[in-house]
């Protein structure tokens, strides 16, 4: 048996939203520890590793692991029939062909459940190796997303450039070049406010707006975005989903000039 | 021009 409860149930629906433009498709590891989904989009140049730690939950219980193959767009609709305020239940029985979403209203007046079938997916799983970073970046969600959306308007690839002064952002085409330079902040009232870049060695990469902007659809989740770079190796973009967990994107750099 | 590599080229399948 399989039971997840989660009283911000509006998580989960930023969840969804946050993968189903990258994703038609992925598997929900189900374990005592929490819940774990893994997949690359299908060109497999990026990748999405979703984390929500059974702490996160008000109620929890996995007796036996459990891989639930989910078509996203089928669970894309069933979030979207749960209110904001909602409050959502996950459950499956062992060895199950479908998952029952169940919505509870916060004074319990209205109880809707959906039943959706599950699929077999064939996904492969990825090794990530633990990797030290040679420039990890934390801005505001918001602005990374600004700054993706500004610049996929200049040519299909940003650079990101990360020195010791701070992270600049560039796009070139035909119409011209753009450049957004951000500081490290020296101080701010609230700390979702800052721009902090930790770097060991500067590096500069280059990577397809495309997928950049698929990640920003993830903002709500968070107010920062963290940044992860070394060179020659797929940059990671992390959204912290408030107790519960995180989102991670990983991006494959374009490789030439 | 740029070219694209896929993840496979970075990380193994588990």
């Amino acid at each position: 048996m399989f039971e997840a409860r989660l009283v911000q149930g509006a998580l989960l629906k930023k969840v969804m939203e946050a993968i189903k433009e990258l994703l038609n498709e992925a598997s929900f590891d189900c374990a005592h520890s929490g819940i774990l989904l893994q997949a690359m989009d299908n060109s497999h140049v990026s990748l999405v590793s979703l984390n929500l730690r059974r702490e996160g939950f008000d109620k929890y219980r996995c007796d036996r692991n459990l891989v639930m193959g989910m078509n996203l767009s089928s669970m894309s609709k069933i979030l979207k029939c749960a209110s904001n305020d909602d409050i959502i239940t996950m459950k499956a029985q062992d060895n199950a062909d479908t998952v029952t979403f169940v919505f509870e209203s916060p004074k319990q007046e209205k109880i809707s459940d959906y039943e959706m079938k599950l699929t077999n997916l064939d996904q492969d799983h990825l090794g990530i190796p633990e990797t030290e970073y040679s420039c990890v970046i934390k801005l505001p969600s918001a602005e990374f997303a600004r700054i993706c959306r500004d610049l996929s308007q200049f040519g299909e690839s940003i650079v990101i450039s990360c020195t010791k002064e701070g992270v600049k952002f560039s796009a070139a085409g035909d119409i011209g070049t753009a450049n957004i330079k951000l500081a490290q902040t020296a101080t701010v009232d609230k700390e979702e406010d800052a721009v902090m870049v930790d770097m060991q060695e500067p590096v500069t990469l280059t990577f397809a707006c495309k997928y950049l902007n698929m990640f920003t659809k993830a903002t709500p989740l968070s107010p920062q975005v963290c940044l992860s770079m070394s060179p020659d190796v797929p940059l990671v973009v992390e959204y912290k989903i408030e107790d519960i967990g995180h989102i991670r994107y990983y991006l494959a750099p374009r490789i030439g000039d | 021009a740029s070219t694209q590599p896929t993840l496979n080229d970075y990380f193994k399948s588990k």
